[in-house]
């Protein structure tokens, strides 16, 4: 099936804008917790803090961040933003 | 800035590079280090001191994607170059670096010098800024070495956490990057201007002040070469065949200009330094090492110019990177030194550094 480049990078984008917010706009807990063999069947008692925020909110968040036009939508000027080198701690509250 | 308090609850840290990457000489890595330190030790009270076994509050590794217990991982080449953990037990306070990348002491790849003075900045209890200029933005930006990387942004994060650094330690951050662009003699201050800043030096050791360039004259762009205060009290900045003349702190209409206007012909691209004696109105522009004078009253440039340097500036016989007049002396700069100069006995009095008036 020939594959479409545009649908292609559409989802290349697509993954790049959700790995970017997941890691540096979706709130962090404490690393030494992270650290400990946790039970996983019941996510309540996770004591992890889901992070309701939608993707557009969180864009939004990243945009205003960066001094980009607050758009909600990966435009080109924040997806460039996101394929820069940068620092691996979250932009929002640790 | 932001930060995630409490931050330490001492002042005497201690920081152990566990492991060192290929990519660079042990002895880079540990000069980036101890280098990167020193930005944060210099505003503040905090000393750090490397031990090379057991637990440090600041443990220092390289590693790629999933590295020991650490909860985040690398991405391998480009994106995500280095993270830390703030203040805090365990994870807290340390630094991983991604082996990944490709790490320098230069501006090739990514300079670990650098990179390591942010992750220290997040290992001390800072977060990410939003201001570009600021060394805790989030984005990797090369700086020249010379310029001291923290922004006011980041001094002011760092002292709410810490407070300032003791006043002996007053200018002493600043030596190790003063790099002689432009120094002059500007609304009775002594300035000396590098790439992107200005440090304003008050007389009697009452300290110095640095403040970004664009904080007073944003129009200005950053490098400027040369600087001087004519006798209108203006400043004329000078960059490649361009210079702005301001008053106060605006820059006067119809700037920048071409230096021909000043009367030096097209060949001539660029000024190196200059200074105006306020008793004859004169002002000597040095180019290589020839000078040329200008007259300010009537605006136009002296006939029988350019001549030596050395000839009327007996030993002053290098590039002049910048000079001024101060209690009618001169000061000639050439990269770590400058030269007192006498310019009515004609001779050089004394040779000194070029930092000396940072109390360095």
């Amino acid at each position: 099936v020939p594959v479409h480049p545009e649908n292609d990078s559409q989802g290349d984008n697509a993954k790049l804008v959700q790995d970017y917010l997941n890691k540096f706009y979706a709130v962090e807990s404490d690393p030494n917790q992270l650290g400990l063999k946790i039970n996983v069947s019941d996510p309540k008692k996770l004591g992890w803090r889901t992070n309701a925020e939608s993707t557009t909110q969180k864009l939004q968040k990243m945009q205003q961040f960066f001094g980009l036009k607050v758009t909600g939508k990966p435009d080109t000027e924040t997806l460039e933003m996101m394929k820069k080198p940068r620092c691996g701690v979250p932009d929002v509250g640790l | 800035y932001g930060i995630t308090l409490p931050g330490w609850k001492k002042n005497n840290l201690t920081y152990r590079i566990v492991n060192h990457t290929p990519d660079m000489s042990k002895k880079d890595v540990d000069k980036a280090v101890e280098k990167a330190f020193e930005v944060w030790s210099s505003v503040t009270p905090l000393v750090f001191s490397r031990i090379h076994e057991g637990i440090a509050d600041i443990m220092i590794a390289f590693g790629t994607k999933a590295h020991g217990h650490c909860p985040r991982y690398f991405d391998g080449p480009l994106g995500i170059l280095a993270h830390a953990f703030p203040p805090g037990i365990g994870f807290g306070g340390d630094v991983h670096f991604d082996e990944d990348e490709n790490w320098t002491a230069g501006s090739a790849g990514f300079n670990l010098f650098l990179v390591a003075a942010h992750e220290f900045g997040h290992a001390l209890g800072l977060s990410h800024s939003n201001d570009q200029r600021a060394l805790m933005f989030p984005n990797y930006a090369y700086v020249s070495l010379s310029e001291f990387p923290l922004s006011p942004d980041d001094i002011s994060g760092i002292q709410s956490i810490y407070g300032e650094a003791f006043k002996s330690q007053c200018c002493s951050h600043y030596c190790a990057y003063i790099e002689m662009f432009v120094v002059s003699y500007l609304l009775q201050n002594l300035f000396h201007i590098s790439i992107r800043h200005l440090w304003r030096v008050y007389p009697d050791n009452l300290g110095v002040e640095r403040e970004l360039i664009s904080t007073f004259w944003p129009a200005l762009s950053p490098g400027i070469e040369a600087a001087y205060e004519n006798n209108k009290d203006q400043i004329l900045f000078f960059k490649g065949n361009r210079f702005w003349a301001v008053s106060g702190y605006r820059v006067l209409l119809g700037y920048p200009k071409n230096i021909n206007t000043l009367g030096f012909p097209k060949g001539v691209k660029k000024i190196d330094a200059a200074v105006c004696n306020k008793n004859t109105g004169k002002t000597d522009f040095f180019i290589g090492d020839k000078y040329w004078r200008f007259d300010e009253n009537s605006q136009s440039m002296e006939k029988g110019y350019p001549r030596q340097t050395v000839k009327d500036f007996p030993g002053i016989n290098q590039k002049v990177d910048a000079v001024f007049q101060q209690k009618g002396l001169l000061y000639f700069f050439h990269g770590s030194k400058q030269w007192e100069f006498d310019p009515t006995a004609k001779k050089v009095i004394r040779e000194i550094k070029s930092n000396s008036w940072f109390n360095c």
